[in-house]
């Protein structure tokens, strides 16, 4: 369960970073 | 929908009856039952029947080789035509083609040996296990350097994200996920190809804009005009 709520984390992180201001 | 859901190009004309003493030959590839396939129209328009089909391919770019026999009624007379479809392994003898998509076939019957070469749309080489693990993903996308990225747009693209996610998995290009950042929907998807080449994807999509913005990042950098051409294929047919 925590390393699924790390990798959804992950995740968010990437989407964030990578999306257009 | 049901039988063939991946996207399947119209057949084209692949030998002319001028070309082929009167054996007409159109087609084009879709993939059933996990397999790749040719679907194919023979027509004889020649003026005395044909007997003796029989189908070949060069060496290629992905190990493509008939899968079983073709299966043609013979004789074939004049004025019939018929519809086949050749299942297709990839597992022969691999030869870099260019383009790399390139498909040389030769057909033979009674009259003649004929050559013609088409391209596959790359898409009918994605395999149904493609979706890779959440994990691996994350850890190959940072692994993957930005030298492997390249980034394309599909223009007038009117699906949902959640359309396009489906249209996409029927199409063996599995979402890992999705996000939605100030509006925008992030999806993160993998594909592989036959010969095990690995391609991970982001689509951002804009509900107010129908211009895609696609990434694609792999380590075999020569596949990626060929899958640029099947998300633009599969998300707008």
């Amino acid at each position: 369960e925590d390393d699924d709520g790390d990798l959804d984390d992950c995740f968010s992180k990437l989407a964030e970073s990578r999306s257009n201001p | 929908g049901g039988a063939s859901e991946v996207y399947t190009p119209p057949k084209q004309m692949w030998l002319p009856a001028s070309k082929g003493k009167g054996l007409e030959i159109l087609g084009t590839f879709s993939r059933k039952q996990g397999n790749p396939q040719m679907v194919m129209t023979f027509s004889n328009k020649a003026m005395q029947p044909m007997t003796g089909f029989a189908v070949q391919f060069n060496k290629n770019s992905f190990g493509l080789v008939p899968g079983s026999a073709l299966t043609i009624p013979s004789p074939l007379s004049p004025n019939q035509s018929i519809d086949t479809t050749l299942p297709l392994s990839a597992n022969g003898p691999i030869q870099r083609m260019d383009p790399l998509t390139n498909l040389q076939v030769a057909v033979k019957n009674c009259i003649d040996v004929f050559y013609f070469s088409t391209t596959v749309p790359i898409n009918v080489l994605f395999v149904e296990d493609g979706q890779m693990d959440r994990k691996v993903f994350l850890a190959t996308w940072k692994d993957i350097p930005s030298s492997n990225e390249v980034q394309s747009q599909i223009s007038n693209c009117n699906l949902s994200s959640e359309q396009a996610t489906s249209r996409l998995q029927r199409n063996n290009i599995f979402t890992v996920a999705n996000r939605n950042v100030d509006g925008q929907d992030m999806l993160y998807q993998s594909l592989r190809l036959t010969n095990n080449i690995w391609v991970l994807s982001e689509l951002k999509m804009n509900p107010d804009n129908p211009t895609v913005q696609l990434s694609l990042k792999t380590r075999a950098l020569d596949v990626i005009p060929s899958i640029q051409k099947a998300y633009n294929d599969i998300m707008l047919n």
